[in-house]
């Protein structure tokens, strides 16, 4: 919601341990 | 007999499993004042992708995991992610919380706008885990067992991921063994909730869209 992103998204994020972008 | 191989398998599962948890600060935003039901919805969401990243630094340390196709890592994650955030869910229902914070949680979830005929299957596999009160050792190997199973849609090669699950079944199967002795059918029961997280899994797509709608 508001700045909703994709479980892939975040999946993808998490594994390169890239959280807050 | 559990080989000190395996011992060293479990204990690097149980220490990642421990180390990567939901920060405090989050989880005891749960247990504030109360809230409108928008609010809940937001803090749940915040929380999902709070375990998401947690879930993945937890597979990260699953050896073998990260020398698989980098594709085939997604498509494990993607596929076993809500099963992993029930899983852990699930762990905040059976264990014992100070001052009613079970009961606050559930009833915070309850509030949160999503359907009831989504809310009760979800409280009955919570308490279905529950009544098998898993040591962490289980908990743990129950989690990296399901990340890595490989019929998930999209993974390419399935027999890599097979024999990254393989020795992780064996040494759940003799730990259930050694934790209880009196109970043969321990091992079967652990992965009979699998199926019904599966179950969940399925209809947590339309249990979203509800969510969304209300």
């Amino acid at each position: 919601p508001g700045n909703s992103i994709g479980l892939e998204a975040i999946i993808r994020k998490a594994l390169m341990g890239k959280y807050h972008d | 007999e559990i080989t000190k191989e395996q011992q060293a398998l479990m204990k690097v599962i149980v220490d990642a499993y421990n180390k990567h948890q939901i920060p405090q600060d989050v989880t005891k935003k749960l247990l504030q004042e109360q809230y409108s039901v928008e609010e809940n919805f937001l803090l749940l969401t915040e929380m999902a992708t709070n375990q998401v990243q947690v879930l993945v630094e937890f597979t990260k340390t699953i050896p073998g995991f990260l020398s698989l196709d980098h594709e085939d890592q997604i498509a494990l994650l993607k596929g076993s992610a809500v099963e992993a955030m029930f899983l852990r869910s699930a762990q905040v229902f059976s264990t014992k919380m100070p001052n009613g914070h079970t009961e606050v949680l559930e009833e915070r979830i309850r509030k949160s706008g999503m359907s009831e005929e989504f809310m009760t299957p979800m409280f009955n596999f919570y308490k279905s885990i529950g009544s098998l009160h898993m040591v962490q050792e289980e908990q743990a190997l129950l989690t990296a067992i399901t990340i890595l199973t490989p019929d998930r849609p999209y993974v390419k090669d399935q027999q890599a991921v097979e024999r990254l699950q393989e020795p992780m079944l064996d040494v759940l199967r003799k730990l259930c063994v050694l934790q209880h002795p009196k109970k043969p059918q321990y091992f079967a029961q652990l992965l009979g909730r699998l199926t019904e997280l599966r179950t969940l899994n399925h209809y947590h797509a339309e249990m979203l869209t509800s969510w969304r709608m209300n």
